[in-house]
């Protein structure tokens, strides 16, 4: 069970050292754990260094950039052993708009390999999307589905995401 | 492999009947707060075998069932189709499209189907065992998970990445 | 100190079922504890019914609603001993644009009260303060103040909102 | 009373002096991820005598100190500078405005100054004792909070109403 873990650490560490440059455009981040201690019960470090900026434990990081090193970091997980298809369920929230353009590039590149259902209030992340469902409440309670097919029809594409936000 | 369709009706708050059609690629769903997105991403899990109510935000497996609203009567049944795409022969199955349906009564009783024939919990997990799809929902990746993994508690981080080992 | 917690929790009830009401623009909520439990050690439980919905469970809400929930709560304790001002950071950061709108009534309406200094990313918000600082890094890890004062000069409001996100 | 200035150097991100003047009413402060947003809070916080470095994103009080870039050598102090308007006599000082001063030195050696006039931490405390400005710095509102107030956990949250006891 040790060699197990130990196999699974290193592969997410390595995937998370490329996950966060592709979603970072730069920089470097790296996962560790003390080596004097058991690797079932160490605590588990992971250090980020934005591009220009110190090296710093995770903690030290903006909410935004702590935000996209956890999604650079899970992704990496994710890669061990990718499914055919991934679901984010807002995880765009605390990032600003020149994240939002990385995050956005990274989801495209991902997207050819696997289908990507993104839920999001973000307008840079839904200008991504090749398709856009709308959910909406009118009756209090009960969901109804408006749906938007954006795919191949980019003139469509700004008023639709405008009518759902 | 990907998802082509998202049926519900009866779960959540999808009183009235949810026919989502998905494609390759990116899909966003987007919509107000509180109209029923993140209620789409628990259908899926559910119809993919999910069976922690915690990891469905609900205290016992029963609160998936339309509950009703101050104008609408609590429904007996929860129902969601998932159809995937196997043209590839991904899944160990002969069809190339599967659809797994799932039931859940008031009483407590479960119907599993695939394709329309009657089989059991197992037959689907079994189905998706080797597709990442099993068990754990690491194909989810939401804002909770975020703080999860970037939180000061050593115990909830280390738990990401046990579950991927 | 029994006695003083319950005070206090009563206060604090009271003030939640008012800001609840002018954050959400009707429902209800309420704050309780097991009454047979002994006041400094019970679990105290938050429901909330936005307009039209069930009286549920904090737990049971969407990210959204949960979200203004804990933050009406959070000023319901605040104005128990509410100081000349007060500091928010990015709560606004799950809210969909109709909440951000009833937020930010709420907060014009005390900011006749109390200073508001509100840290955000979300242009509704945004439009909604007097004076605009803008904070920059050009030269990475080096923060400098770029100043926009735009109290009585709403032209001036709309183009610098855009530099800044 | 109120807030009308607040100045910076050396401490967290402001290697370069920041000088913000602040009005009453509502004032936003925005800019990209990671640009110094939070670290204005943390500084406010800073000079009303907060003492606990978790409060502050810190491990040690030290780590407030500019500690350098990859182009820029760290510093040997911080010092934030707190200007507010007492006209309305609301704390117990003759001065109708207040200037609160307070250095932290590599060595780990402290100022605290009250309109340049050396003093200790403790005639700071007291004179914001009644305001609800004191040590509990519950006129910060920010999204760990938010998260805490909804937590499962039942001790994160009974914390936050006891603090306001
Ligand atoms: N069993 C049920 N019966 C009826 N309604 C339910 C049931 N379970 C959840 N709901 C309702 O579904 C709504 C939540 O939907 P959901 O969490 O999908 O919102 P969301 O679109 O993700 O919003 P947000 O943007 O705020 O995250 C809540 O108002 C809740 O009351
Ligand atoms: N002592 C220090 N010396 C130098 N830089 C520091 C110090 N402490 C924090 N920083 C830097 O300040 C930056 C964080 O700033 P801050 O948390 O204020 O960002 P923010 O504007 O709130 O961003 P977000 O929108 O992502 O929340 C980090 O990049 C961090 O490296
Ligand atoms: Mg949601
Ligand atoms: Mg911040």
């Amino acid at each position: 069970a040790r060699q197990r873990f130990l196999n699974t650490f290193g592969r997410i560490r390595e995937n998370f050292q490329n996950t966060f440059q592709e979603f970072f455009e730069g920089g470097e981040a790296d996962l560790t754990m003390p080596p004097e201690e058991d690797p079932l019960e160490a605590p588990i470090i992971i250090t980020a260094r934005p591009w220009g900026k110190r090296l710093q434990s995770i903690n030290l990081l903006s909410g935004g950039e702590r935000a996209l090193t956890a999604i650079a970091l899970l992704f990496a997980i994710y890669l061990v052993k990718p499914s055919p298809f991934c679901v984010l369920d807002e995880v765009d929230a605390p990032l600003d708009d020149a994240n939002i353009a990385r995050f956005v590039k990274v989801i495209q590149k991902f997207s050819k390999q696997s289908q990507f259902i993104v839920v999001t209030h973000n307008k840079g992340t839904m200008e991504s999307g090749e398709t856009l469902h709308g959910v909406t409440m009118e009756e209090p309670g009960v969901s109804r589905l408006v749906s938007v097919k954006i795919s191949s029809d980019s003139e469509n594409q700004v008023d639709s995401v405008d009518a759902f936000t | 492999m990907y998802l082509t369709r998202l049926q519900a009706l009866g779960f959540k708050s999808f009183a009235q009947k949810l026919d989502m059609p998905l494609q390759k690629g990116i899909t966003c769903v987007v919509g107000p707060n509180g109209c029923g997105k993140s209620n789409v991403v628990d259908a899926l899990r559910w119809a993919l075998g999910e069976q922690r109510p915690r990891s469905l935000r609900s205290g016992s497996m029963g609160d998936v069932i339309f509950s009703g609203t101050r104008s609408r009567k609590p429904l007996g049944m929860a129902e969601v189709s998932l159809t995937l795409d196997n043209s590839q022969k991904i899944l160990p199955t002969e069809f190339s499209e599967v659809t797994i349906t799932r039931r859940l009564f008031r009483s407590g009783e479960s119907d599993y189907l695939l394709n329309k024939i009657p089989c059991r919990l197992k037959d689907i997990q079994n189905l998706l065992m080797d597709t990442g799809l099993g068990t754990q929902s690491s194909y989810v990746i939401e804002q909770g998970m975020v703080d999860e993994i970037i939180s000061d508690n050593a115990e909830e981080r280390r738990r990401c990445f046990e579950e991927a080992a």
